[in-house]
């Protein structure tokens, strides 16, 4: 902390100032410049993530604790070192085509629901899907000056996927990107996935991969933002999510389950 | 006590023995890190450091540094390093040669790969356990997600999918690649 920030002669209860709008969902902020949040240290945001979207995966400088105000989702955090103990076996997913199965291995994720606390450890990948039938709205905080964070005093996100180039200016909010604070200035342009600062090549050279594989990870053309709707819902392997498909199976229809 | 302690503390490690090596690749190279598990005192300094050699156009895994700055001195060879801010702007792409330093912040997501002769470095590191998360390979934050995040986070087919997930069962350091029409070599 720089001096005198703390040094408040009065406090006013705060609202979002500004908000990054995504095809599923938006993303509210809270001014960091307040001198109330640059007292404290953190920063907070506010996600509304509508049914079947998906907050695309990324990591932060800072440590996260967040709430969940309404509804319920899954969220999967990637632990570096540890096993993808979640794995489907080869009846799970039958679809085959050309001969192969589609067989899967994750990390564990977790289900949560209204009234969740849930942290995130610095600099975790993480990606959150809202499972549930109604918004999923969280708060979250982001404690910048936490000893885990190197970086400067504002929370940076790093995206692995997407980008949001589309935000839309909303209600006379200021436009606001991803990764920077208000001191950064404003009308900034928004922020792209990780693998666009890499060179195709050296990609598909890591992933061993071909070159147009590695160019969809650049996600160069797409404007969905950073909560994406998923058409047909997302599938993964999970123990709620398995009875859920159980149900689905013996009332033989694509409905949710009762 | 602190006879006991500090004035006895083990103040030397060596890094450069290849039979300590953490990582070993025999198509990639290896390399070692001293962190306060292996070298206590590190937890005073809450610095730690990687030894790291790279066979010819051996890669280094894209990945990023959860909790730690790195400060990579190349100390034989030349490699090629990329490294990419928040923005997802390259803000470092270049050889760097024998001699020569680069700072990466913490989060930031780089990959190297080795040049013709190989390379080696010495790197310093902000937090005496530093967490490396990788992008590609076995341990991967990619090989974490469920395929259909994969699909529909890059609008991609589940073949696509499987195969980014599992081109390369590698760790950390990755043999060059197997895929003619992949290949960007330095």
């Amino acid at each position: 902390q720089q001096k005198n920030e703390c040094q408040i002669q009065r406090i006013n209860a705060l609202e979002p100032t500004q908000i990054v709008q995504s095809e599923a969902g938006f993303t509210e902020f809270f001014d960091t410049n307040e001198q109330q949040f640059q007292c404290a240290g953190v920063e907070v945001v506010r996600h509304q993530i509508q049914p079947q979207g998906l907050l695309l995966p990324s990591y932060t400088s800072t440590p996260i604790l967040f709430y969940v105000e309404q509804g319920n989702g899954v969220q999967g955090v990637m632990l570096p070192g540890c096993p993808e103990t979640y794995e489907s076996s080869q009846q799970q997913f039958e679809g085959r085509k050309g001969g192969r199965s589609f067989q899967d291995r994750h990390q564990k994720l977790h289900h949560f629901r209204q009234g969740d606390m849930v942290a995130i450890p610095t600099g975790a990948a993480h990606w959150i899907y809202n499972n549930g039938q109604e918004d999923l709205v969280i708060i979250a905080l982001l404690d910048s000056i936490n000893a885990e964070n190197q970086l400067d005093q504002v929370h940076r996100r790093f995206f692995l996927a997407g980008n949001s180039q589309n935000e839309q200016q909303q209600q006379g909010q200021p436009i606001r990107t991803w990764g920077r604070g208000q001191q950064g200035g404003s009308q900034q342009k928004g922020s792209n996935n990780i693998f666009q600062g890499f060179d195709v090549e050296f990609l598909a050279e890591a992933f061993n991969i071909d070159q147009e594989t590695a160019q969809m990870l650049k996600c160069e053309n797409d404007q969905r933002g950073h909560i994406v709707m998923v058409e047909r819902g997302l599938s993964f392997v999970s123990p709620i999510m398995s009875r859920e498909q159980q149900g689905q199976q013996q009332r033989g229809g694509r409905g949710p389950a009762n | 006590g602190l006879e006991e302690t500090i004035c006895s503390m083990k103040l030397r490690e060596n890094i450069d023995d290849i039979s300590k090596a953490d990582s070993y690749n025999p198509q990639a190279g290896h390399c070692t890190h001293l962190n306060s598990y292996k070298f206590p005192i590190l937890q005073l300094l809450q610095l730690s450091a990687e030894r790291g050699v790279l066979k010819s156009h051996g890669i280094v895994a894209p990945h990023w540094i959860m909790n730690a700055h790195n400060i990579i001195y190349v100390t034989n060879g030349n490699m090629r390093i990329q490294i990419v801010n928040d923005q997802g702007q390259s803000v470092f792409n270049d050889q760097v040669r024998e001699r020569q330093l680069v700072v990466v912040p913490q989060n930031f997501a780089v990959v190297k790969q080795a040049g013709e002769q190989g390379c080696s470095w010495i790197s310093f590191r902000t937090n005496d356990n530093a967490m490396i998360n990788t992008l590609a390979g076995r341990t991967s934050a990619m090989r974490a997600l469920p395929l259909a995040v994969l699909t529909n986070a890059y609008q991609m087919s589940r073949e696509d999918a499987q195969q980014l997930k599992y081109s390369r069962d590698e760790t950390v350091l990755l043999s060059p690649s197997t895929i003619p029409y992949a290949a960007g070599r330095v």
